[in-house]
């Protein structure tokens, strides 16, 4: 049973694109199959996948010209595979809200053989457009990171709120289904405290899994690698892996 | 004579945001007039300056309803004014799809009196969308904070080839004002290895004043308040006054 889930916070720079990096590479070196699509223009988890940004491969190339999904999808640096974005992105944004049923767009036009792949994941850019929408409806599960100080708190209350107004106006059926605490310091009061209202907040939706700020996580991506083959023995890459044990815990045991 | 700043980049979390409210405070602390517009739905803007993030009062009911513009502009807690965002302000984007001349909205339809005000300073959402590109066609003049890390390096590429583009096809006259490094720790590579890319790179448009990493700057919004009411004395104080400073010598006796 293929597993999907779109990661996605309209605040930006909460650590989106490191978290589907990484936990794809995770995810990977436990031996599942999976499949990252990059959904956002700025391309950066294509770059972080060791895959040229410029490619004449993503998600708008294969809604217009069609064929095999197999010329689209490639080898990540990390045992998974990548669906690479480019800027043309931005045009297909453009295709779906001239569509009917915009929201399920992907649904109704993406064709991926589930048999092939254990997870699939999707990175968002940071604005709730028709991109992510689509990516939310096609997942059904949304994974939040928040980085745990205030704007991005405030940023989860509209998030949630948008989510509610989607499944009862277009009764999508779209679901938070974790919330990942990211770039933690616990040398700073701001982390404990939004951390603490977080849990008091979302209680159980809440992962146990908290990413800590870590530089070696922000240089990897230069070098086109997941935290795994840049630095596996950096407390990033420790977290990563104890993020796809909770995966497994949560998504695939329930 | 008015100097209208838009503070844009469409990588997530690079310091818009916290450039705007803070180079607000700072100016109007050296006696300036300054004007800080929030164009982000997410309004964070408006709730750094101690404004409720849901009033009515927002460039969508200002073009909605029309009406003096001291109806909707008011006093933020560090001496400036701000004109407030709300979740409606995504509606606004809709409105400016429909019209002719879709960069010139605002130009056309803000009337802002600039006998009132020394500096207008627009805050930007992670996107290149009309709200965006309208702010900085409103401004011709745009800053580009940009974090000392790899994607943040990448967006930069990509922001000077889309206003190039948008120059070309309609004639705007947008140009790079200016480009702020933020958040730098020097206690790390990445920090040095992207700073002295981006001098080698754009050379004299990068600032002298660099914005230190500073939990500070993370606090000060979760009470309301710009970075010198809140710790006058942190590095992150420090270095928006010598931002201003910067601004005053560069903008003013340019
Ligand atoms: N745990 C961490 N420790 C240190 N740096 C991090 C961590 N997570 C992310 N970063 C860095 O912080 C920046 C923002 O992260 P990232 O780009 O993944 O966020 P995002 O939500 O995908 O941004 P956007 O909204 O632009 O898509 C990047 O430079 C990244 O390398
Ligand atoms: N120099 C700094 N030192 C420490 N924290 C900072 C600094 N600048 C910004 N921050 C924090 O980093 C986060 C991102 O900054 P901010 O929200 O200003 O970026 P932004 O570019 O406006 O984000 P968005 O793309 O969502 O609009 C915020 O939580 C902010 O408080
Ligand atoms: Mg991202
Ligand atoms: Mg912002």
């Amino acid at each position: 049973m293929t597993l999907k889930i779109a990661i996605t916070n309209q605040k930006g720079g909460v650590g989106k694109t490191t978290t589907a990096v990484n936990i794809a590479a995770s995810l990977a070196k436990v031996k599942r199959k999976v499949l990252l699509i990059d959904a956002d223009p700025q391309s950066n988890a294509t770059s972080a996948a060791g895959i040229p940004k410029n490619s004449e491969s993503s998600l708008y190339e294969y809604f217009e010209e069609g064929g095999p999904l197999t010329h689209y999808i490639k080898d990540a640096t990390g045992d998974y595979k990548i669906f690479p974005a480019n800027s043309n992105l931005v045009a297909t944004e453009k295709i779906i809200e001239n569509t009917e049923k915009r929201e399920k767009f992907f649904s109704n036009n993406l064709k991926i053989n589930k048999k092939d792949f254990d997870y699939i994941i999707f990175d968002c850019p940071p604005s709730l457009n028709l991109l992510t929408i689509n990516a939310m409806e096609y997942c059904k599960n949304v994974l939040v990171p928040v980085q745990c100080e205030y704007y991005a708190l405030e940023g989860l209350v509209t998030l949630k709120s948008t989510i509610d107004q989607l499944n009862e106006a277009r009764n999508l059926n779209i679901k938070i289904a974790g919330i990942l605490r990211t770039m933690a310091d616990w040398r700073n009061n701001l982390t404990h405290q939004v951390s603490s209202e977080l849990e008091g907040h979302f209680k159980e939706l809440v992962l146990n899994t908290i990413i800590p700020r870590n530089v070696k996580l922000a240089e990897a991506p230069s070098y086109g690698q997941s935290i795994l083959d840049y630095d596996i023995k950096s407390i990033g890459a420790e977290a990563f892996l104890s993020l796809s044990g909770e995966f497994i815990r949560r998504f695939e045991n329930g």
